[in-house]
Order: C-alpha cells, then structure tokens, then sequence
C-alpha cells in the first residue's frame, strides 16, 4: 500500500468469519498531513467489510475531532487499502478456514 | 497507558490508546 502517513493495521487477529473487524489507526508521518492531527494516539474502531465504506469511517473520524476536513481523502485511502489487503487475504485463505 | 473513548453520532466508538514508540518511528 502507499505510504499515506496514516498507517492502519488489524487490532486483532482476523479469522476470516466476522463480518466486522477491528482496526487501529494512527499518524506514521503528520508531514503528509493537509491539518495537524489533534494527538498522534493509535485510534481503534470496528469495520463492517460488509457494510461500512473506508469514506464513511472517515467522515466519522473527522466530525470527530481526530482529523481536518482536508485530510478526509488521506484518512479514507489508508483505511481502503488495509480492507482492501484483508479481502484479498480472505479471498485466498478463506476456504481454508471455514 | 490513558485510553480514551470517543462516540461518533453514528454510534460507532473510537477508542485512543497511546502509540508504542517502537510503531512511531517505523516508516
């Protein structure tokens, strides 16, 4: 994935059966920040991979507080690329662990 | 080690845990 300077990684281990998932965010380099992110603490939260858009996350993230409006895209990508790595992965493992 | 939690309107909680120096630094 591109380094976006917002990094995103499993916050727990993925057995590929839960339809929701949980993620920890935070800001590898405020650099590539548009704003200054509010404090550079890790930020957990669960996504539904069936439901839920990286967008809307996003979104939620910035009426939050976590973020500025201007770095909603940055924010949406980082997320999309990890789901996006945790569906591929389910896609090739999957059948192995039902 | 402060967690802190913040509720969206959505519902959905966002907790904030201090990030492991080790994780900081890694680029």
């Amino acid at each position: 994935a591109e380094d976006t300077g917002v990094r995103v990684e499993l916050a727990e281990e993925d057995h590929g059966r839960k339809s929701t998932i949980a993620l920890r965010l935070w800001v590898e380099d405020p650099k590539k920040l548009k704003g200054k992110p509010k404090d550079n603490g890790a930020i957990e939260f669960t996504f539904d991979l069936e439901k839920e858009t990286p967008d809307e996350v996003a979104q939620e993230m910035i009426d939050s507080g976590f973020f500025h409006e201007n770095d909603v895209k940055i924010v949406a990508k980082s997320i999309r690329d990890r789901v996006a790595l945790i569906q591929w992965r389910r896609e090739r493992i999957g059948p192995a662990l039902q | 080690n402060s967690l802190t939690q913040v509720v969206h309107s959505a519902g959905r909680r966002f907790i904030v845990s201090p990030v492991p120096e080790s994780r900081l630094r890694e680029s």
